[in-house]
């Protein structure tokens, strides 16, 4: 990786648009970078594409951390995860296994805007950063813009507040990117991760009301099983469940609209912690934190590659 | 500093309004102080029983929690300098030293 680059602390945008970079240039068997649109100020959105390359047919899963620009330990888990992959994909079966089988897409942040002027000005900023006509407020919730159910329970009309679903769906240009290129590759994402934080949660649809999926002993199961390794790690509990009920019904959410897109596994985790530090989480806390986090995905990708 | 100082003082509390009442009087809280909310994402999921998570700054803190014990909500503090988790828990200003 990055001579000197640390996975242990916190970085700011430029830093990690220069990792992506530079593993695009070191790491061009395993690692693919390509832009999939601008953002409302007209930063690159870019994704790694992770994987061994192959003529063969190849399922995928994706993952996007920093939906919520003051999320900070999504995006260094997707880093972390970058990280891991690379380096033990010679010497651990699963991580090679999950390479050869799968391309892995990983977009480190997603809300480029929002994660820039966390890092400049407002620590505690969530939204993004596109501008609205009437009124003086910034921002769309990223995470209530998706067209599922949108702007129903659990998001707002109005721009000022931090849950605003924006003026129509995909009103967000990086939402609307995201949604273009994953509809384009349905058929092939098995699974869609997205990473949050905080509550210590790995939440499953449906998000928007309560009911229960149609696959949802499968899914369920993968839960199940991704928790239990997490716990294994340091002894974190993870709460688990359908996102409605496990932590409260929201509208027009990522993970709603995959799995309505047709991605069977789609799950949201709010990783550390539960409110002792809260968005503040140290970076001493980021390597016990993804540790854990990277066993539930190895976890849940694995669970994939099996038939359930 | 980092953020030139601007979270020095600022608090993070944690509520849980026992009744529906409470919470009522939380909900207008938030709403009147314009607070940052921590957790639950939005205003409109405060209900009885509710883990509340408020980011309070220090200019509005005293009025703030002078309402919360006149209503008698209980609150604890999660966060009692955010300017100096912040600083603490980063590595940010010995980055910029050494720079």
């Amino acid at each position: 990786s990055l001579p000197g680059y640390s996975y242990e602390v916190y970085h700011s945008l430029e830093e990690i648009q220069n990792w992506m970079h530079h593993l695009n240039k070191t790491h061009s068997g395993l690692i693919h970078m390509f832009s999939i649109g601008k953002s409302y100020e007209g930063r690159s959105l870019f994704i790694l594409k992770l994987g061994r390359r192959s003529r063969a047919y190849k399922r995928a899963v994706w993952i996007d951390c920093g939906i919520h620009a003051r999320e900070w330990i999504g995006p260094a888990f997707c880093q972390w995860f970058v990280k891991e992959v690379l380096q033990t994909y010679r010497s651990d079966p699963a991580i090679r296994k999950m390479l050869n089988h799968l391309y892995f897409y990983i977009m480190p942040v997603f809300n480029v805007d929002g994660y820039h002027f966390s890092w400049t000005n407002d620590r505690f900023w969530r939204k993004t950063r596109s501008r609205n006509s009437r009124f003086r407020c910034r921002g769309v919730d990223a995470n209530r813009n998706w067209k599922v159910k949108w702007c129903d329970e659990g998001a707002s009309f109005h721009p000022c507040d931090d849950t605003y679903c924006g003026p129509f769906p995909e009103s967000e240009p990086e939402v609307k990117a995201v949604a273009h290129f994953l509809r384009k590759r349905k058929k092939h994402i098995r699974a869609y991760l997205s990473f949050h934080a905080y509550a210590q949660m790995l939440l499953y649809p449906y998000s928007y009301k309560y009911a229960t999926i149609p696959n949802f002993s499968c899914v369920e199961s993968a839960a199940y099983n991704a928790v239990n390794a997490i716990h294994s790690a340091y002894g974190v509990r993870y709460r688990y469940g359908p996102a409605s009920s496990t932590l409260y019904v929201s509208s027009g959410s990522s993970m709603d609209w995959a799995y309505k897109n047709g991605i069977p596994y789609a799950f949201a985790f709010e990783l550390r912690d539960t409110g002792h530090f809260g968005f503040l989480l140290p970076e001493s806390l980021i390597k016990p934190t993804c540790t854990e986090t990277m066993l539930a995905v190895k976890n849940i990708t694995m669970h994939l590659l099996k038939k359930c | 500093y980092l953020y030139n100082n601007r979270y020095a003082g600022d608090k993070v509390i944690r509520l849980v309004p026992e009744t529906e009442g409470k919470a009522h009087v939380l909900k207008n809280v938030c709403h009147q102080f314009k607070v940052d909310l921590w957790q639950p994402s939005s205003i409109s999921y405060i209900s009885e029983g509710t883990v509340t998570d408020v980011h309070i700054p220090q200019n509005g803190s005293q009025i703030l929690l002078a309402f919360l014990q006149q209503a008698n909500i209980q609150y604890t503090v999660l966060i009692a300098d955010l300017q100096k988790t912040l600083e603490k828990g980063s590595s940010l200003k010995a980055q910029r030293k050494r720079r």
